[in-house]
C-alpha cells in the first residue's frame, strides 16, 4: 500500500460501476480506485451467467473467495501435479466415429450451490458452469495485495480460452476490460487469450498437433466474450451429473430431472 | 536454540549432477529444482532456482507460474523464448543467448525451444516453493479440463479437442515434435 491510501474521511455505499457483457451474462465491476478498495487492497466483481453459460478457463494473479448468491454450477479447478481422478468409462461416452470412441478424464470437478463459498489459489486455471435453471450469480472478492501477488496492485487475468473484445457499453456505464484496473485508462483494447501471443507453430510443435487445430487455440474470430453459451449443454464426468443423465435415461427424455 | 538453527544450517547444494534432476527427458533434456523441501535456508530468502539442459530443438512445455517471479540466465548455447501477458500480447519473441538474461513476471504464459546445439540455462524464482503449471503434457491443465469444455470453448471437434489433450504424453520437457508439418525450428 502505498501512504495516505487509508486515510479515509468519509465511507460510502458502492455500486458497480463498469460491465464486460458476453454471449451467456456478463461481468460487473466495482471501481478499483476507490479509496476503499485501496485501503484494503481487494477488488470486487460480481458474475452473472445464464443458464448452460460457461465462464472460460483462465487463472488470476490474486487468491479468489466467491460467494453464490444465487443459483447453482460446477467448477472445474486446475491444480498442476493434481490427477484427473474423474474419468469416463467406455461404456459411459457411447459415441463412436471412425471407430474411436470418446473416454474422457479429467480432473475432480466441485458443485456449488447458493450460499457456498469457494476459494481458488492464485494462479489456479478455473472455469465455471451454470448448470442450473435460473441464473449464476456470483460475488467474487479479489485480493489484490495478498502476498501470492507479486505482480502489480490489480488482479490480472489471464485467459486460456476466447477474447473479450465485444464488450459493449450498458446503460451509460464505460467500457471496461478484463486484466487491468482503471489506473490503465479507460476505453482499451480487449484482452485476449494467451494462446494469441504464441506463434501457430510453437503452439503445432509443443501440443504435438497440426498448424489447423493449434490456430483455434486462438480463437481469433471468437465474439462471443469470457462467457459462452454451451448449445447442448455441457457433458462432463461427474458423479452428480452422472446420477441426471441416468435419470434422463431412465425417462427416456432430454428435459432436466425433476 | 539458534546454533542449532541457523548456524548449523546447510548453505550449500549442488544444482549441475544430472542424477538429481527432477525432470529427465533422454529426447528432450533435463531440469532440477531447489526449493525449501531440498534446500531449507530458502525458506527463509523466500527465493528458489532450477537448473536446466536442453537438448537440440527440445521443449519446456507452454505453462505460467502461479506463484512467482522467474529470471532466466542462459549459461550455454541459446534458446528462443515466447512470453505472454494477461492481454494476449507477445511482450517477447527472441533468441536468448549465452549470457543474456530474461525476466518473466509471474503468471505471464512462456515457452521456450532449444536451439541447434541445446541450451543450459540458471533461472531464479522468488517463491521458495514457486510452483509451474504447464498449458501442454500429460499433468497440464489441458488435460485437467474436461472435452465438452475443450471443444465449447476452442469451437472444435471432440476429435480435434482429443488430440489437444492427449498428443504429448511427456510432462515438462517435450521432445521435437513427431508431425512434421508442426514443426517450426528455430
Amino acid at each position: 500500500q502505498q501512504k495516505n491510501e487509508c486515510q479515509i474521511q468519509r465511507i460510502n455505499a458502492l455500486e458497480p460501476t463498469q460491465i464486460v457483457q458476453s454471449e451467456a451474462g456478463f461481468t460487473e465491476f466495482f471501481d478499483t480506485n476507490e479509496q476503499q478498495f485501496q485501503c484494503a487492497g481487494v477488488e470486487v466483481v460480481r458474475h452473472q451467467i445464464q443458464p448452460q453459460g460457461l465462464l472460460l478457463p483462465s487463472y488470476t494473479s490474486t487468491p479468489i473467495l466467491f460467494y453464490v448468491e444465487q443459483g447453482n454450477g460446477v467448477q472445474g479447478v486446475m491444480l498442476p501435479g493434481c490427477p484427473e481422478t474423474y474419468e469416463s468409462s467406455q461404456q459411459q461416452f457411447e459415441g463412436r466415429k471412425g471407430g474411436r470412441s470418446f473416454q474422457d478424464r479429467h480432473q475432480k470437478l466441485h458443485h456449488f450451490r447458493q450460499g457456498d463459498m469457494v476459494a481458488i489459489p492464485t494462479g489456479a486455471a478455473h472455469w465455471i458452469y451454470n448448470n442450473g435453471q435460473e441464473d449464476l450469480v456470483i460475488i467474487a472478492l479479489l485480493d489484490s495485495i495478498n502476498a501470492e501477488n507479486q505482480l502489480d496492485q490489480v488482479h490480472r487475468r489471464f485467459f486460456l480460452a476466447g477474447n473479450s473484445q465485444n464488450e459493449q457499453q450498458q446503460q451509460g456505464q464505460p467500457i471496461r476490460t478484463w486484466g487491468r484496473g482503471q489506473q490503465g485508462g479507460s476505453q482499451q483494447k480487449g484482452s485476449n487469450n494467451i494462446f494469441q501471443g504464441f506463434d501457430v507453430e510453437f503452439l503445432a510443435e509443443a501440443f504435438n498437433i497440426d498448424q489447423e487445430t493449434a490456430q483455434m487455440l486462438k480463437c481469433e474470430n471468437d465474439q462471443r466474450g469470457h462467457i459462452v453459451m454451451v448449445e447442448r449443454g455441457l457433458s462432463f464426468v461427474s458423479p452428480i451429473m452422472s446420477r441426471e443423465q441416468q435419470g434422463q435415461q431412465q425417462r427416456g427424455g432430454r428435459g432436466p430431472a425433476n | 536454540g539458534l546454533e542449532e538453527t541457523i548456524c548449523s544450517m546447510k548453505l550449500r547444494e549442488n544444482i549441475d549432477d544430472i542424477s538429481k534432476a527432477d525432470s529427465y527427458n533422454p529426447q528432450a533434456g533435463h531440469c532440477t529444482h531447489l526449493n525449501s523441501y531440498k534446500f531449507p535456508i530458502l525458506q527463509l530468502l523466500q527465493l528458489s532456482a532450477e537448473r536446466g539442459v536442453l537438448k537440440s530443438h527440445g521443449i519446456v512445455a507452454p505453462h505460467w507460474i502461479m506463484n512467482a517471479h522467474n529470471i532466466i540466465y542462459v549459461t550455454n548455447g541459446n534458446m528462443r523464448i515466447q512470453i505472454v501477458n494477461d492481454q494476449g500480447q507477445s511482450v517477447f519473441n527472441d533468441q536468448v543467448r549465452e549470457r543474456q538474461l530474461v525476466v518473466v513476471p509471474q503468471n505471464f504464459a512462456v515457452v521456450k525451444q532449444a536451439g541447434e546445439q541445446g541450451c543450459s540455462w540458471i533461472s531464479f524464482r522468488t517463491n521458495d516453493n514457486a510452483m509451474i503449471n504447464t498449458l501442454a503434457g500429460r499433468t497440464s491443465a489441458m488435460r485437467a479440463l474436461p472435452l465438452a469444455v475443450l471443444t465449447n470453448a476452442y469451437q472444435m471437434s471432440r476429435e480435434d479437442a482429443q488430440q489437444l489433450k492427449y498428443s504429448r504424453d511427456e510432462t515438462v520437457l517435450l521432445s521435437p515434435s513427431t508431425i512434421p508439418y508442426a514443426a517450426g525450428r528455430v
